[in-house]
Formats: structure tokens, C-alpha cells, sequence
């Protein structure tokens, strides 16, 4: 569960990224 | 007297690169966001899983009869190298970042 929430939150990180 | 007059309106700019178009900077929710329309199609049915651990591969593959599975995993780790998803219980498994 650990690992679903962190690869959640690279993902978010990433669309963030694209999004800026 | 020989000259017509050329009529140089002297130097009239080309109007080249007028309008860069400024413009929809948010932009946030559009449908289409520079997929294939095999992206989008996965990336439709997996913001559509209703299931918290996300849509399997095989889901996919039965969903979208019509691409082969080579496909939707391409397009699927396109989806998620952009952000779009991310896997949850196993690689198989992936959900939809923007499903909040």
C-alpha cells in the first residue's frame, strides 16, 4: 500500500509538472 | 516620360508571425491532451474503474477488443510515464491519477 500511495504521488508529480 | 510610377508604398510588412495566439493557459480539463486515440481509450476506461486498486490489463484487453495487447500496454506505459495513471496492487493493475 505503501508503494501504490508513492507511485500515486510520482504520478501527480509528473502531471504537475506537465501542467506548470 | 517613361515611369508608370511603381508605386512603392514603400516598405509594407508582411504581416508574418502577427498572432502567436496567447491564450487558454489553464486548460486543465480538456478531453483530448495530445493522445492517440488509443491513449485516450485506455485512459477513459481506466478513470472509469470503479474498483480503488484500478483497472487490470485483462479488463483492458477485453474492454478494447479491437487493439491488441501489445498496444494497450504501450499506450498504458505512455499514460503513465506522462502522469496520467499509475500501477497499484502490481504492475497489471493501474488507476487514474486525475479520478480524484
Amino acid at each position: 500500500l505503501e508503494r501504490i500511495r508513492r507511485n500515486k504521488e510520482a504520478a501527480l508529480q509528473r502531471l504537475a509538472d506537465r501542467n506548470v | 516620360r517613361k515611369n508608370l510610377m511603381a508605386a512603392s508604398r514603400g516598405p509594407q510588412t508582411l504581416s508574418a508571425g502577427l498572432g502567436e495566439v496567447g491564450g487558454y493557459g489553464g486548460g486543465s480539463s480538456l478531453p483530448v491532451n495530445g493522445l492517440t486515440a488509443h491513449q485516450s481509450q485506455v485512459l477513459n476506461l481506466i478513470k472509469s474503474c470503479p474498483v480503488p486498486e484500478g483497472m487490470s490489463l485483462q479488463e483492458l484487453k477485453l474492454q478494447l477488443h479491437n487493439m491488441s495487447m501489445s498496444t494497450i500496454k504501450q499506450a498504458v506505459e505512455f499514460l503513465s510515464s506522462e502522469g496520467h495513471i499509475y500501477s497499484t496492487v502490481d504492475d497489471d493493475h493501474y488507476k487514474s491519477t486525475d479520478a480524484e
